[in-house]
C-alpha cells in the first residue's frame, strides 16, 4: 500500500463523513446503492462512518459521473482508458468518467459486452483514494491501479486494510478473517495470460 | 451507460461489442519498438507515462517526440517494477497488455515519489535471494 505525498487524512474531528451525488447526473436508487455497498467495504474495517445526504454542496465526499474535460484539470477520454479519479483528503471530490459501460449489478464476467466494468469495483478503489491511500503494486489489492473490463473486485485485501487501518486504526467490531486474498473474479479475453 | 442488471445489456449492442476500441488500444502497435528506433505516435505513449507520473518534469506533451529514447526506456523498466512485470525496458507483448487495460486516472507516481515497488529500495525489489547457513 501507499500513500499521498505528506500522508494527508480526514482530521480526527471528521470521521464521520457524508457523502452525496451531484444532483444533474439524476442517478437512480439503484446506482446510489452501489456506492452505499462500496463505502461499507471500508467502514467495516475503520472506524469511519459513511452517511448519504442530498446537501450536494454541503457533503465532505461528491460523487459525479462526466464526459471529458469537466473542470478539474483532469479530463476523461471516453470509453476504457481512465474510468475515474478521487483527489486525496480532505478534498473529497470522485469523478467517473460518463462514457463507460457501467454494469450496476449481476455477473459482470458474464458479460458479451467486452467493454463493461463493474461500478462497485471501481468505487471501491476511489473511496480508498479519497481517504487517503495511493496506489498499491499487489495485484490482489483494490487499490492495485488497472482493473480489466469484465472484472469483478470489490473485497479488500489484506494490503488494502493494513493500509487503511495504519492511517485511522481498526473497527473494533472487525473480523480480520472475513478479509479475502482471492477477490477477484475475472473474464477478460482481451489479455493473452 | 448504465447497465442496472448484466441481463439488461441490449441484444442490439451486444454484436457490435467486440469492435469497441479503448483509449489506448492503439498502443499495442508499438510492439517490439526497440530503444534507438522512431515510431509514429510513440509521443502519444510518452504522454501516457508522463500522466500517470513516469515521465517527470518534462516539456509540455505537445514537445514530447517520436523517439524512443532513454527518458522512455527508463519509464517502461519503472513502470515494469510497479507492475510486477519482467523489467525489460521494451514494449513486449505482457507490457503493452498491462499498459492498454482500464485504468484509475490517478498517478502512481505523484511529484517523483511513490511507495509502489519502484519506491522501494533495491534490495526489496531484487529477485535474488542469498542464504547463509547456520
Amino acid at each position: 500500500y501507499s500513500y499521498f505525498p505528506g500522508q494527508p487524512v480526514w482530521p480526527e474531528s471528521r470521521r464521520d463523513l457524508t457523502y452525496a451525488f451531484d444532483p444533474s447526473n439524476g442517478l437512480t436508487d439503484t446506482v446510489k446503492s452501489v456506492f452505499t455497498s462500496a463505502f461499507a467495504r471500508w467502514s467495516e474495517v475503520t472506524p469511519l462512518t459513511f452517511t448519504q445526504t442530498d446537501s450536494y454542496n454541503g457533503a465532505d465526499i461528491r460523487i459525479g459521473f462526466y464526459n471529458g474535460d469537466h473542470g478539474d484539470g483532469e479530463p476523461f477520454d471516453g470509453i476504457l482508458g481512465t474510468l475515474a479519479h478521487a483527489f486525496s483528503p480532505p478534498s473529497g471530490r470522485f469523478h467517473l468518467d460518463d462514457a463507460e459501460e457501467w454494469v450496476v449489478s449481476g455477473d459482470v464476467t458474464t458479460s458479451s459486452l467486452t467493454s463493461a466494468i463493474d461500478m462497485e469495483s471501481v468505487a471501491v478503489h476511489e473511496i480508498g483514494h479519497l481517504l487517503g491511500l495511493g496506489h498499491s503494486s499487489v495485484e490482489e489489492a483494490i487499490m492495485y491501479p488497472t482493473i480489466p473490463s469484465r472484472t469483478k473486485k470489490v473485497q479488500l485485501a489484506s494490503d488494502d486494510v493494513q493500509g487503511i487501518q495504519s492511517l485511522y486504526g481498526a473497527n473494533p467490531n472487525y473480523n480480520p478473517s472475513s478479509t479475502s486474498t482471492e477477490s477477484t473474479q475475472q473474464n477478460d479475453t482481451s489479455d493473452a495470460h | 451507460r448504465f447497465f442496472p442488471n448484466i441481463t439488461s445489456i441490449p441484444p442490439w449492442l451486444q454484436p457490435n461489442s467486440t469492435a469497441v476500441q479503448g483509449a489506448w488500444d492503439s498502443f499495442k502497435k508499438f510492439g517490439g519498438c526497440h530503444p534507438g528506433e522512431k515510431s509514429d505516435g510513440l509521443s502519444k505513449l510518452k504522454n501516457y507515462f508522463h500522466y500517470f507520473g513516469y515521465i517527470p518534469n518534462s516539456p509540455p506533451s505537445s514537445n514530447f517526440t517520436d523517439d524512443f529514447d532513454d527518458e522512455l526506456e527508463s519509464a517502461i523498466k519503472t513502470y515494469q517494477k510497479n507492475f510486477n512485470l519482467n523489467v525489460t525496458g521494451e514494449l513486449d507483448e505482457q507490457t503493452l497488455n498491462h499498459i492498454t487495460r482500464p485504468r484509475c486516472g490517478n498517478a502512481d507516481i505523484v511529484n517523483g515519489t511513490t511507495s509502489m515497488n519502484s519506491g522501494k529500495s533495491t534490495s526489496l525489489n531484487s529477485k535474488h535471494f542469498h542464504s547463509v547457513q547456520h
